[in-house]
């Protein structure tokens, strides 16, 4: 028996690094 | 100085993983195209999609990692990532990159192609940052 089981759905910005650019102000 | 290690693989770049856009569509992470990326960040009011240019694809501190330095959106800062060689990168208008593609196949059965310098990589910075 294979009981249905809960998909997990990631939010897409997970997928992109966040790379924040030095601020030089 | 030390340097963090690299970053594992998260699950979610497994074949079929479900990803939710900002408009609440569901997509496979293998069907996701550079206009998903961009209208969703266009929706979200604190991130904002930057371009981010290869510069440099060093070797890391361990055999399976890579040090990536990128150019950074109009202000072309430099920032540096150490990831394994398999952690995929998303290319402007071609999908799914990585150092080492046959291994993220092997590993995740995402398809993807050689991340290779000059590659414009999708990036996220906080809207208002500067």
């Amino acid at each position: 028996n294979v009981e249905p089981r809960s998909v997990p759905v990631f939010p897409w910005h997970s997928l992109v690094p966040f790379l924040a650019p030095t601020q030089s102000d | 100085s030390s340097s963090s290690s690299p970053v594992a693989l998260p699950p979610f770049f497994m074949r079929g993983s479900i990803i939710q856009l900002a408009d609440g569509e569901l997509k496979r992470v293998e069907d996701l195209k550079t206009e998903d990326f961009i209208q969703s960040a266009e929706i979200s009011s604190e991130l904002k999609i930057d371009s981010s240019t290869v510069e440099r694809i060093d070797s890391g501190q361990s055999p399976n990692a890579v040090v990536i330095q990128f150019s950074v959106g109009e202000l072309k800062a430099q920032v540096c990532v150490e990831v394994l060689v398999e952690y995929p990168f998303f290319v402007f208008g071609q999908g799914w990159s990585s150092c080492c593609p046959d291994r993220t196949t092997q590993l995740f059965e995402l398809s993807c192609a050689k991340l290779c310098v000059g590659d414009v990589c999708v990036s996220l910075t906080l809207r208002g940052l500067r």
